[in-house]
């Protein structure tokens, strides 16, 4: 098995508390991203279009009868979207482990899918799902404090799973003491 | 004299006159995105209209709401986000997007992570709005590899489809942290991405008056230690790093990586309505990411009136044009690490582009004019 992201931070933010491991029958939705296909490709496409000295910055293209100077999602998922052995090796792994009510995207280069908690671990080599609350709005979430593993035969096909470390993000504006000023201000 | 930031002190600081206001004749359209499980009230966008923006046609609610709404309180950010974009971006189709709550109540976990919910929304909608102004960060050593290339990509499909992203610069200067013993700069990630426009933040050099801009010590700015320095800004970094009077010990940065903030608008002082209550002293660069994106919705709105594509991806063409059309913001620096070697100093302003205000604050007819051809 392997370790998709052995260097994302997994600590707890502060202002965050447990409440213990989460009910083995609790269900979560996890997000797969899938292996996407010709990004060098891709690359070339983005300068091609946004940059002034491309030869093609501006003009107008013909993708695949529709005129525009931009791609749309469709010409994007064409591109990118992942290999039909990425998309079966995905499908049958999570099929097997119980995932349910999967849905993907127009570019077909995400996943997300519904699991318990148990069916979660077994996937997912390592995690174990522990109950958070926090943040402002005393929000609940699900994370694993521990790293996950896939097998490895899944290492061409899965970037990485999304739901286990990162926890929703807080705000970092500020209200400042009025500013005092030397002269009087009428 | 004003006692604090509103849209009129914003339109007078960039030139913006009551006829700088879109048509309502396009598919022109513009979005926020929060993920703080925040909630904006249309009602405070119609108080908050009614008290500051009569000197300007604008649209008092908006267009299109994606994510639950909840019944909770509003949030100042979300407030903040969609009142200032639809204040320069003036009666411009709006969306707002805010991740539902986490947990429905019935014992399934929404453990979707808000920001990627967002991603996924970009990849299965045809139909989107051309400028977003996202105010989320973290920072760069706080997340994996794997995930921050693959957001880059997400980025990138962004881009080939000509929408226009602009993410906040974060609000810790050039941050701080501690790596084996030694004191680093502390980058932030999606600023740090090539393929995004990065705002920073700017105050007034007289608070109470509309003046010229300073830096605020908060705006976020600096090198990222995981994208290479992309070719579009290798000139303007060289240029910068060659002439600066001010540069930091070179063992607090990675000189060879992408820098940011690209772009800056005020972010210090700005007054907003959340929950009916008008708050002043607000500051962040998450207030001036709306201000820069609603200014470059207008500029499409111009652009699409003489039948040309929007802007797209904007940073090649912006350091092609070098600042042309902008602010230059040449004075201040921005805060750092508290120690005896840098002294609480990050990097500092000067002449062109800089990693704490970019190429500067937006001159908007003279933006315009730079940018309203393809």
């Amino acid at each position: 098995s392997y370790s998709p992201e052995p260097d994302q931070q997994r600590t707890l933010p502060p202002g965050w508390v447990s409440l213990g491991r989460a009910d083995p029958e609790e269900e979560l939705s996890l997000t797969f991203a899938l292996r996407q296909q010709n990004l060098e490709r891709l690359s070339e496409l983005v300068l091609a279009v946004s940059d002034p000295v491309s030869p093609r910055y501006g003009a107008c293209w013909d993708w695949g009868g529709i005129w525009g100077k931009y791609l749309t999602l469709e010409d994007v998922a064409e591109l990118v979207q992942p290999s039909t052995l990425t998309l079966r090796t995905v499908q049958k792994w999570l099929l097997a482990a119980g995932a349910r009510n999967c849905h993907s995207v127009i570019t077909q280069d995400f996943l997300i899918c519904w699991l318990s908690v148990r069916q979660a671990e077994l996937l997912l080599s390592g995690a174990e799902f522990h109950r958070y609350v926090g943040g402002p709005a005393e929000t609940h979430v699900v994370r694993s404090p521990h790293p996950y593993q896939l097998p490895k035969a899944l290492a061409p096909h899965v970037d990485f799973v999304g739901g286990l470390h990162r926890f929703p993000p807080t705000s970092s504006l500020r209200q400042r003491p009025k500013p005092q000023v030397a002269e009087a201000v009428g | 004299l004003h006692l604090g930031v509103t849209p009129s002190v914003i339109r007078e600081r960039y030139n913006l006159t009551a006829q700088d206001v879109g048509s309502g004749t396009t598919n022109n359209s513009q979005a926020c995105a929060q993920f703080l499980e925040q909630y904006f009230h249309n009602s405070d966008l119609a108080e908050f209209m009614r008290l500051f923006g009569g000197k300007f046609a604008h649209q008092a609610s908006v267009a299109h709401v994606v994510g639950k709404q909840g019944r909770g309180r509003a949030g100042i950010e979300a407030s903040l986000d969609v009142e200032y974009l639809m204040s320069t971006g003036a009666n411009i189709s709006t969306w707002v997007y805010s991740n539902p709550g986490t947990a429905d109540g019935t014992g399934r976990h929404e453990s979707q992570e808000p920001f990627l919910q967002w991603l996924l929304l970009l990849s299965n909608q045809s139909a989107l709005p051309y400028v977003h102004t996202v105010s989320y960060g973290d920072d760069e050593d706080s997340l994996s590899t794997a995930y921050m290339q693959r957001v880059n990509t997400e980025f990138m499909k962004a881009a080939a489809r000509g929408l226009t992203l602009l993410f906040a610069s974060g609000d810790s200067g050039a941050g701080c942290w501690s790596v084996s013993g030694r004191h680093q700069f502390r980058p932030s990630f999606p600023a740090s991405s090539p393929y995004v426009t990065t705002v920073g933040g700017t105050s007034f050099q007289n608070p109470f008056r509309v003046t010229n801009e300073v830096v605020d010590y908060i705006s976020g700015g600096g090198f990222s230690n995981v994208f290479p320095q992309p070719s579009y800004q290798e000139e303007a970094v060289t240029q910068y790093l060659n002439s600066s009077p001010h540069l930091p010990p070179s063992s607090y940065f990675n000189a060879t990586g992408r820098a940011y903030p690209d772009v800056a608008a005020l972010s210090d002082g700005y007054w907003v309505v959340s929950n009916n209550v008008p708050i002043p002293w607000v500051s962040g660069t998450s207030a001036s990411t709306p201000v820069f994106g609603g200014l470059l919705s207008l500029i499409n709105e111009h652009r699409i009136l003489s039948g040309h594509p929007p802007l797209g991806f904007l940073n090649p063409r912006l350091y092609k044009q070098r600042g042309a059309g902008l602010f230059d913001v040449t004075h201040g620096c921005h805060e750092s690490c508290l120690n005896e070697e840098v002294q609480g100093e990050g990097f500092c302003s000067g002449p062109g582009w800089d990693p704490v205000t970019g190429w500067g604050t937006p001159n908007f007819p003279a933006l315009l004019k730079t940018l309203i051809n393809p």
